[in-house]
């Protein structure tokens, strides 16, 4: 599985 | 109309030095405040954002808002055909679709300017909102370097861990594991070598030490690293650009198994 999540999941885009 | 020029010259090497291998394609955004720009690597899991203030710059002139499209690693080439301490001026009319960078030598005996082509790059800026952190670490940027490029030679995470007793880099590969712990150092006689910890709660965390090594390239900049932590947030890694701004690289953490 991969346990690396994105930016996109803490962040919005402006 | 853009004219920027930077008298430290160098530095602007050692931004692009940084910035290259984490980002293919980056608009540089340049406004009355500064030469910005906010970039993400290509699987979207670090960014990184970088101002030099118009303050720092011995011109400044940016009449419009004005995102200058650039190959990081051609700009990169560019760049390092200047010498260390020449005078940069970065050059760009409005509806051109070029940049020019000149390079001047401190004694003018040598101008040379290089005319780069620009892209069109459709880039998404995040949102990144002024965060309260569990803990911050400052401490030697080359100590730091050397931690994660040691660690990254027995496995592919690290966990960093903040409590009272002091910072702790962990990784485990097939190998075996390591730990390397750096207590607070305040280095009075000499402030570039010290370990400050600020922590407002323990905290623990785990990060891809590919992005970390990326990061690291920083580390001409600046003698200091500042290492903000939380849980559940990603982590800033920033390196001062002298007096006139910074580079700070997000990464998301890894989700426990």
């Amino acid at each position: 599985a991969d346990n690396q999540p994105r930016l996109s999941a803490f962040f919005a885009p402006k | 109309m853009l004219e920027l020029r930077l008298v430290q010259g160098g530095l602007l090497k050692k931004v692009l030095e940084s910035l290259k291998d984490l980002v293919n394609d980056a608009n540089f955004d340049c406004s009355a405040s500064g030469f910005s720009l906010q970039a993400m690597d290509s699987s979207h899991v670090a960014l990184v954002a970088l101002l030099l203030r118009s303050e720092g710059f011995e011109h400044y002139r940016c009449d419009r808002n004005l995102s200058l499209g650039m190959n990081l690693n051609n700009m990169a080439k560019m760049l390092k055909c200047a010498a260390n301490d020449d005078i940069v001026t970065i050059k760009a009319d409005d509806a051109s679709d070029s940049v020019t960078f000149m390079f001047e030598s401190p004694n003018q005996d040598k101008i040379a300017d290089f005319e780069m082509k620009l892209m069109d790059i459709d880039s998404e800026h995040l949102g990144i909102p002024e965060a309260e952190f569990q803990a911050i670490v400052r401490m030697p940027s080359a100590e730091f370097a050397r931690i994660c490029k040691d660690l990254s030679t027995i496995g592919d995470t690290v966990v960093i861990s903040v409590t009272k007793e002091g910072v702790k880099f962990s990784t485990r590969g097939d190998i075996g594991t390591a730990n390397i712990v750096c207590r607070q150092n305040p280095s009075i006689d000499k402030p570039e070598e010290a370990t400050i910890i600020e922590m407002e709660e323990p905290v623990s965390l785990t990060f891809a030490l590919r992005y970390m090594n990326s990061f690291t390239k920083a580390t001409p900049l600046a003698n200091q690293v500042t290492i903000s932590l939380s849980a559940d947030l990603p982590v800033v890694v920033e390196y001062r650009v002298a007096e006139m701004g910074y580079i700070r690289f997000y990464l998301a953490p890894k989700i426990e198994e």
